[in-house]
């Protein structure tokens, strides 16, 4: 999956 | 996760402690713009809203629920204690919530990775975050006193958000197809924000002077 759907910031 | 990440989550959550210092051990939010702290609860409950579904690490789960917890324990004092109410300034704090929120909300209709409600509530609580602070700005430059906890609150703010700039920039050096443009747009209007803030904060600072802002 792309990083922007990660979602592993606060 | 790198340096700048975790001081800025450090810096985010010693922010809570001073404002909850300030309420619960001072009794008094003088200063304190309710309206902001309603925008941040809000942007939590949108944002964290996956919080049982999409599990990332422990870290993550603890900070969701302990910023949750927070954002909302601090509306509660601000409008229910009996004593700390009484401090609040109601007249000065007159910034309409709908003015930010409907224009987030119609952007994050806008602009989004994906049309979910899920991914619509998250992109809003993006933009949200990144203005929630405007009515305590506003607050601030009608306060005469600025207290020192009030000052130091919006600092550790201002310096949560400039820390995670600066991870972001490691983020995009280290790891292979990193990308995301909604949350970085929207840090560098939120850090933006506090940069007239930080001018007066440190110009303060460095006199020796009590923090007040030019109005």
């Amino acid at each position: 999956p792309k990083k922007e759907e990660l979602k592993d910031e606060l | 996760m790198n340096i700048f990440r975790l001081c800025g989550d450090m810096t985010h959550l010693l922010s809570v402690v001073v404002l909850l210092l300030k309420i619960h051990t001072i009794k008094s939010c003088a200063g304190i713009s309710l309206k902001t702290q309603e925008l941040y609860a809000l942007v939590f409950a949108t944002r964290y809203l996956d919080i049982f579904t999409h599990h990332v690490s422990l870290y993550n789960t603890v900070m969701k629920i302990i910023f949750l917890g927070t954002s909302f324990t601090i509306v509660w004092y601000m409008r229910h204690h009996k004593v700390v109410r009484q401090t609040y300034d109601k007249e000065q704090d007159t910034f309409k919530h709908y003015m930010l929120i409907i224009p987030c909300f119609a952007l994050a209709l806008l602009i989004k990775t994906k049309f979910t409600p899920l991914e619509v509530l998250w992109t809003f609580s993006i933009y949200l975050e990144a203005v929630a602070i405007f009515p305590q700005l506003v607050l601030l430059q009608r306060t005469k006193n600025i207290d020192n906890l009030t000052g130091n609150y919006v600092f550790l703010l201002g310096a949560y958000r400039g820390l995670y700039l600066l991870n972001w920039i490691v983020r995009y050096f280290t790891e292979k197809g990193y990308r995301q443009w909604i949350t970085w747009i929207s840090g560098i209007v939120q850090t933006a924000l506090y940069a007239d803030f930080f001018y007066y904060y440190i110009k303060c600072w460095r006199n020796n002077e009590k923090l007040h802002l030019p109005s």
